[in-house]
C-alpha cells in the first residue's frame, strides 16, 4: 500500500480550475 | 452563420463544467472526504477530457482544406461543436417531458436518431480514448479511478484507515480494517497513486488544448465565410448591411461576406 494526501490531489484539481477559469 | 459564435460557446461550456466539477473535487478532498473527492475526480477527468477530444476532432476535419461541399464542412464542424456541448446517450427529445420511467423501454431510453440532421450521440469513453492517445495511460488511469468512484474495492480502501496487520503466535496473519479516522492520508495501493500521476501530467497540459482550441477559430471562420459566400450570399441581402455579419468576423456585412 502507499499512502497518498488528500490535500496534494486537491492541489492537482485547483491548479485545472484556476487554468480552466482563467480561460473564461 | 452561427457556427463561429458556437465555437465560441461550446469552449466557454466546457470550461464551466470543468470549473464547477473540479471546485467539488478539490473540497471534497480538503475536507477529509476521499470517496466523494474521488468520484468527482474521475467527473473532472471526464469533463477536462472532452476538450481533448473537440481539439482532435476539429484538428482532423480542418485538414481537409477543399471541400466538396461547403454547407456539408461547416455543418460538420456545428455537429462536432454540439456534440461536446448537448452530446447525449438519453433520448431528450422524445422523453425531456417523460413522467413515467417505468414505462420507457430500452429502444425509447436511447437516443439514436438525429437532431436536425446532426447526429448528438456521444460517450464519454470516446473523450477518454483521446486523451489517452494523447497522454498514454489515461485510460487506465481512469479506469482505475472508476474502481474508486464506483461501489467497488476501491472505494471501500477508501472509507478505510491505513490496515493494521499482525501476525499472532500460531503463525496466523491478522488485518484489522477500521472506518477511516478524518486523516489527510489515504492508504491505497500504488496502481492508485500511478493513476494520480498521470492524470496529473495529463492535466498539465489543459491550458496548451485551450490555446490549440482557439487556433482553429481563423480557420472555421474562414469555412463560414466560404460557405455563406459560395451559397448563401443571396439571402444576405435580406440584411441591414451595417448590422454585424453573421459569419461572425466581427465586421459589418456590408464590408464582410456582402461585399
Amino acid at each position: 500500500l502507499a499512502t497518498i494526501s488528500c490535500p496534494a490531489i486537491a492541489e492537482i484539481v485547483d491548479r485545472l480550475v484556476a487554468d480552466a477559469t482563467r480561460e473564461i | 452563420g452561427n457556427t463561429t459564435t458556437e465555437f465560441d460557446q461550446a469552449l466557454a461550456f466546457a470550461l464551466a463544467r470543468v470549473v464547477e466539477v473540479g471546485e467539488g473535487c478539490s473540497s471534497e478532498f480538503r475536507a477529509g472526504r476521499p470517496l466523494s473527492g474521488v468520484t468527482l475526480l474521475r467527473a473532472t477527468v471526464e469533463h477536462a477530457s472532452v476538450l481533448v477530444h473537440l481539439c482532435r476532432k476539429l484538428s482532423a476535419h480542418l485538414a481537409i482544406t477543399k471541400p466538396a461541399n461547403s454547407v456539408a464542412y461547416v455543418t460538420k464542424i456545428e455537429e462536432i461543436l454540439a456534440v461536446a456541448v448537448f452530446g447525449t446517450r438519453f433520448n431528450w427529445p422524445q422523453n425531456i417531458n417523460s413522467d413515467d420511467l417505468a414505462t420507457l423501454e430500452r429502444k425509447e431510453r436511447e437516443y439514436t436518431k438525429d437532431e436536425n440532421g446532426l447526429n448528438l450521440r456521444a460517450q464519454v469513453m470516446d473523450a477518454i480514448d483521446s486523451a489517452d492517445a494523447e497522454c498514454p495511460g489515461f485510460r487506465a488511469a481512469y479506469e482505475i479511478l472508476c474502481e474508486f468512484a464506483h461501489p467497488n474495492i476501491g472505494a471501500t480502501w477508501l472509507v478505510n484507515d491505513v490496515p493494521v496487520q499482525h501476525v499472532d503466535s500460531m503463525g496466523i496473519q491478522w488485518i484489522a480494517r477500521r472506518l477511516r479516522s478524518q486523516s489527510p492520508d489515504v492508504a491505497v495501493p500504488h496502481a492508485f497513486g500511478a493513476a494520480v500521476r498521470v492524470v496529473d501530467s495529463c492535466l498539465l497540459r489543459f491550458r496548451d488544448w485551450v490555446e490549440q482550441y482557439r487556433g482553429y477559430r481563423p480557420r472555421v471562420l474562414q469555412a463560414v465565410q466560404f460557405a455563406v459566400r459560395t451559397t448563401g450570399r443571396s439571402a444576405l441581402a435580406l440584411l441591414n448591411p451595417y448590422d454585424p455579419c453573421p459569419c461572425g468576423s466581427g465586421a459589418k456585412a456590408k464590408f464582410c461576406c456582402r461585399a
